[in-house]
């Protein structure tokens, strides 16, 4: 879940 | 990663190489706002706060610092280098820009993902990217004719949260779980706040005549 929420997006 | 969001960071990255490109060889600034620049610089430091400790990828990192860099070198150019920043019209990019991060800031104190101070700021950045173009789009109006490069740079800074859109859109269909109504509903704020100029340089395109926003 933590993974899920780190933006991994610019 | 997937081909919208590719399509949509090259797009963003040609954007403000478009405008380094313009500011760095013709020397001016002309058209362009210096609010909205200011702005971006803001949007990114507090997006990429996260750059030294969340690593994702190499390509994730160069970006963040391309963007980083690219967005305060433009600022830099118009507020201190000796020949652009005389280029810049002052007295037409008015816009109080200040005023918007306000509502911004308060927002996202309000509705966030998480209540930290990174996500807090992140979503700052989300809500203040959505209106940052405001200045230029009203510098636009005020000046009559703008040169191609400048409405490429407009158009082109549009489009690339166009493509985010479909990302967003594949990606809610491709991995469960993935929901972010805030990203979603800011980048669809900020893509419409673009739809009159797109109408305009649609016009002007197919018509091959100067583009003009109505005053």
């Amino acid at each position: 879940k933590e993974a899920e929420n780190a933006h991994d997006e610019l | 990663m997937n081909i919208f969001r590719l399509a949509g960071d090259m797009t963003h990255l040609a954007s403000v190489l478009v405008l380094l490109l313009k500011i760095h060889t013709i020397k001016s600034c002309a058209g362009v706002s210096l609010k909205t620049q200011e702005l971006y610089a803001i949007v990114f430091a507090t997006r990429y706060l996260d750059i030294l400790t969340s690593f994702v990828s190499i390509y994730n990192t160069l970006m963040k610092l391309i963007f980083l860099g690219s967005s305060f070198s433009i600022v830099w150019y118009m507020k201190y280098h000796k020949t652009v920043r005389r280029t810049y019209d002052r007295d037409q990019d008015t816009f109080r820009h200040w005023f918007l991060m306000l509502p911004c800031l308060l927002l996202a104190l309000l509705i966030h993902e998480k209540f930290t101070f990174f996500e807090v700021l992140w979503t700052f950045s989300l809500y203040l990217e959505a209106v940052a173009i405001l200045p230029q789009l009203v510098l636009l109006q005020r000046t009559r004719n703008i040169d191609n490069l400048t409405g490429q740079y407009i158009f082109l800074l549009g489009g690339y949260r166009g493509f985010y859109i479909l990302n967003w859109i594949y990606r809610y269909f491709t991995e469960p779980h993935y929901v972010h109504w805030i990203t979603w509903i800011a980048g669809l704020v900020q893509t419409l706040l673009y739809a009159d100029f797109f109408y305009y340089y649609f016009l002007s395109w197919k018509n091959n005549k100067k583009l003009q926003l109505p005053a």
